[in-house]
C-alpha cells in the first residue's frame, strides 16, 4: 500500500497523469481522476492520436473514441465514432452517470452529447486536413480495404466488394505504419 | 489512445481511454477503446489494465480483461501482459500493441511487441514529478 494512491497512463504524455494526479489528490475520486487526465491529452491532441485534429478517415473527418470504467461496480461508460465533439471521455462519464446503458455510437451520441450539455464542434483541423490531402496524393497510401475493386493497394475508392476472394491461411496483417502517433 | 488507470488509497481503481483511432480508417470504424476489456478493463479486487496499439486486433482477444483475470490468480502484472501479448502474437505474429497494468496494491508492470520500445508514464508519491518508463519490445 505504500504505492498507493498511483496513476498510470500509456505512451510519455506526463501532463495528463499530473493532470489525473492533481484531480485524485483533490476530489478523491478515481474516475475524476481519469476523466481530467483523458480529457487533459483530449486538450493536447497527445501524440496525435487523442482528440480533435487528428486520424482523419477516408472521407477526411475525425471521430472519437472513449471509455470509463468504475472497478468498484464495473459501471462503464463508452462513446465510440463520435462526431463533433471534442471531450469524447467527458461524454462517456455521462453515459456512466446519466444512462443504464454502456456505449453509444455515432451521431447519436453526439445527439447524447449535446443533450448533456457538450458544444458541438468541428473536429477538423488544418493538419488533419493536411493528412488527409497526402494521403489522396498517395493513392490513398495506406488503405484498410481488403477484397474489393478497385484495388485498395493502388486506387482510391469508391469500392464494391468481389464477387470471391482467397481467404488466407494466415492472418497477416499490412504495414499500416502503427505506431506513436498511428495508434488505438 | 491515452489509456489511464488511477488507484485511490483505499484501493478504489478505475480506468479509461479516449482515442482518435487510426489514420485513413474506413468510416464508421471503431477500434478497441470503447470496448470493455479490449481498451481497458478495472476491478477493485484485482487492479486495472489498459491497452493501445493496433485496435482491430486488440479487440478479437479482450486483452485487458484477460490481464485483469491472470493477475486475479496471482500472475504479476509484467507477466500477465507478456501472456496475453503472447495469446495475440500466435495469430497476428506481426501485432504491434503494448498493455499497462497496475496491481490493486499499487504494483506497475507493462509489456510491448511491434514497437522498438513502448513508454508509460507513473505518478505517486514515490514518482514526483511523474516518472516516464521505457520498455523494449
Amino acid at each position: 500500500l505504500l504505492f498507493l494512491p498511483i496513476v498510470v497512463n500509456t505512451w510519455p504524455w506526463p501532463q495528463a497523469t499530473e493532470a489525473a494526479w492533481d484531480k485524485l489528490i483533490s476530489s478523491s475520486s478515481v474516475l475524476d481522476a481519469v476523466e481530467t487526465g483523458c480529457t487533459q491529452c483530449e486538450i493536447d491532441q497527445c501524440g496525435g492520436s487523442v482528440g480533435f485534429g487528428g486520424s482523419p478517415d477516408e472521407n477526411g473527418e475525425t471521430t472519437l473514441d472513449a471509455m470509463i470504467m468504475d472497478g468498484g461496480n464495473m459501471n462503464i461508460g463508452a462513446v465510440g465514432c463520435v462526431r463533433g465533439i471534442k471531450n469524447a471521455i467527458g461524454v462517456a462519464r455521462r453515459v456512466l452517470e446519466n444512462t443504464e446503458h454502456t456505449l453509444l455510437v455515432g451521431n447519436l451520441a453526439k445527439d447524447f452529447a449535446v443533450e448533456m450539455g457538450f458544444k458541438e464542434e468541428s473536429l477538423s483541423t488544418n493538419h488533419s486536413q493536411q493528412m488527409y490531402n497526402d494521403w489522396r496524393k498517395s493513392n490513398c497510401q495506406p488503405n484498410y480495404r481488403s477484397n474489393v475493386t478497385p484495388n485498395p493497394k493502388t486506387s482510391c475508392g469508391p469500392y464494391k466488394p468481389m464477387r470471391s476472394h482467397v481467404q488466407a491461411e494466415q492472418n497477416s496483417r499490412a504495414n499500416l505504419n502503427i505506431n506513436q502517433s498511428n495508434h488505438d | 489512445t491515452v489509456g489511464m488507470i488511477s488507484i485511490d488509497e483505499n484501493g478504489h481503481v478505475a480506468a479509461g481511454t479516449s482515442t482518435n483511432g487510426l489514420n485513413h480508417k474506413v468510416p464508421g470504424r471503431v477500434g478497441d477503446s470503447p470496448i470493455p476489456g479490449a481498451g481497458c478493463y478495472a476491478d477493485n479486487t484485482v487492479g486495472g489494465a489498459v491497452a493501445t496499439g493496433d485496435g482491430d486486433v486488440m479487440m478479437r482477444f479482450l486483452p485487458s480483461f484477460q490481464v485483469i483475470e491472470s493477475m486475479r490468480h496471482g500472475v504479476s502484472p509484467t507477466q500477465a501482459i507478456e501472456d496475453a501479448l503472447n495469446r495475440i502474437l500466435k495469430y497476428y505474429p506481426t501485432f504491434n500493441g503494448a498493455l499497462v497494468a497496475v496491481s490493486k496494491d499499487g504494483y506497475v508492470g507493462a509489456a510491448c511487441t511491434g514497437f522498438s520500445s513502448f513508454h508509460y508514464c507513473v505518478r505517486s508519491h514515490s514518482h514526483q514529478p511523474t516518472a516516464v518508463f521505457s520498455v523494449k519490445c
